[in-house]
């Protein structure tokens, strides 16, 4: 099964 | 107060069509160097951004930082209404609740204005790694759009291989497959209205795969530059970039799909 990745989980919140 | 004058309504009709489909609303940032957005997509998927510099609008004027919230689909109705060749004036006044937007035809005998409702939008800003990419292709944004567009008819992804030879886009789906791969040509040219060619510069081959339905969103902005260039490197975000004349740039940026 194919997971699309957040962008979150490689650019952080500041 | 902001006064900023472009030369070509074209290029704002342009940016706002390339981001207005992936993100609703977002906040303009404008301060003496120009004028910036960044936003994601409502699933945190894929990130948006512009710069257009200061030098890019004659005359820019802005005298502190702004934060201007804008609802993209009003932004897009009220740019139709501006001619291509349309010169286009932004004029925020301090702690207005509008954006005026200015439209003079090229022989000045039209000019009309439309006032555009600002929103007050809590955003929460993503900072972005400043990292070197293992692999930097250039290719032609119409190539790109061609590309993305045939092998969406495949599948719902695409696997993106660089290598020395040059860059192969492939597909798998239900009913088939397949793949399209540009080689490497000599050189670009970037001058004029020539063809664009595919360049490859790289520290490593990558492969990555990503979602199609993005891809065709990006796009949208292909009509703001002849080439686009996807800088690449193994298991992160991908950074699409299509250059705005020299006056400023989109970008764009969507994590790999991973298989569980």
């Amino acid at each position: 099964k194919i997971h699309q990745q957040s962008l979150l989980s490689f650019f952080g919140t500041p | 107060m902001l006064e900023a004058r472009l030369p070509q309504a074209s290029i704002l009709k342009k940016i706002v069509e390339s981001v207005k489909d992936l993100v609703s609303q977002a906040n303009f940032d404008c301060s003496d160097s120009g004028i910036s957005f960044q936003a994601m997509d409502e699933s945190n998927i894929a990130l948006s951004s512009f710069l257009l510099r200061a030098d890019g609008f004659d005359p820019y004027r802005c005298d502190r930082n702004l934060s201007l919230g804008i609802k993209f689909a009003s932004l897009s109705k009220i740019l139709k209404c501006a001619g291509n060749d349309d010169v286009v004036i932004i004029r925020y006044m301090d702690d207005a609740d509008i954006l005026s937007l200015v439209f003079e035809s090229p022989n000045n005998e039209r000019i009309s204005e439309f006032d555009i409702k600002l929103l007050d939008i809590d955003s929460e800003y993503l900072s972005i790694p400043d990292q070197e990419f293992e692999c930097k292709v250039k290719m032609s944004s119409s190539e790109f759009s061609r590309i993305c567009r045939d092998l969406m008819t495949i599948g719902a992804s695409v696997v993106i291989d660089a290598t020395k030879e040059g860059v192969k886009f492939s597909a798998t789906g239900d009913d088939g497959s397949g793949s399209v791969l540009l080689k490497q040509s000599g050189s670009i040219d970037n001058e004029g209205r020539g063809v664009v060619g595919t360049s490859v510069e790289m520290v490593e081959p990558v492969s990555l795969e990503l979602s199609l339905k993005y891809l065709n969103n990006f796009t949208k902005a292909a009509p703001l530059s002849d080439s686009v260039a996807i800088n690449m490197s193994n298991g992160i975000p991908v950074m699409f970039q299509f250059d705005v004349g020299d006056i400023g740039y989109i970008r764009y940026f969507l994590a790999p799909q991973i298989k569980d």
